[in-house]
């Protein structure tokens, strides 16, 4: 069970990687 | 030569170990506001997140190698990613988990992400498809 008050809420986007290339042009 | 990165903006540093994200249990906030468990969530929950988003783009990465890094526990792995094929390397540790388009959860070393994290864990082989993000502005 969960308790609401001490239990972090992470964003979907923290467990993914950003990987973006450097832009060629 | 490829881009040299790390998933979370520093280069890795086993000292600091991984985030709090990936343990096992952890809470997950979607982009409808959906909670769920990290060891829950499904390929489609990112897609849908980042169509949601607006700002934020899935990128397909393939993993065309995993070489072992100097640093201790480390592996560097070179990624394909998105249309152009863009060569990417990130370095990080044995037991960082990826999460692989149709399969979940893959590290390099799966024993290790689950004696760290209880996180359960496929390997991470040459050729799996991982989910990246960028920004929509950088295109």
């Amino acid at each position: 069970n969960v308790e609401p008050r001490s239990v972090p809420v992470f964003p979907w986007h923290s467990l993914v990687p950003f990987l973006a290339p450097t832009q060629s042009d | 030569p490829p881009t040299s990165t790390s998933p979370h903006g520093s280069p890795s540093s086993p000292s600091a170990g991984l985030p709090p994200f990936f343990m096992k249990g952890s809470i997950i906030q979607l982009a409808d506001g959906e909670l769920k468990r990290v060891e829950d969530l499904r390929t489609e929950d990112f897609v849908q997140s980042a169509e949601v988003s607006g700002e934020l783009k899935i990128d397909s990465s393939t993993v065309e190698s995993i070489e072992c890094s100097r640093t201790p526990n480390a592996v560097i792995i070179q990624f394909s990613v998105g249309e152009n094929k863009a060569q990417v390397c990130v370095e990080v540790l044995v037991e960082y988990p990826f999460f692989v388009f149709g399969q979940g959860w893959s590290s390099c070393c799966p024993d290790r992400t689950t004696q760290l994290l209880a996180l359960s864990c496929a390997k991470l082989s040459v050729g799996d498809v991982c989910i990246s993000l960028t920004f929509k502005s950088l295109k």
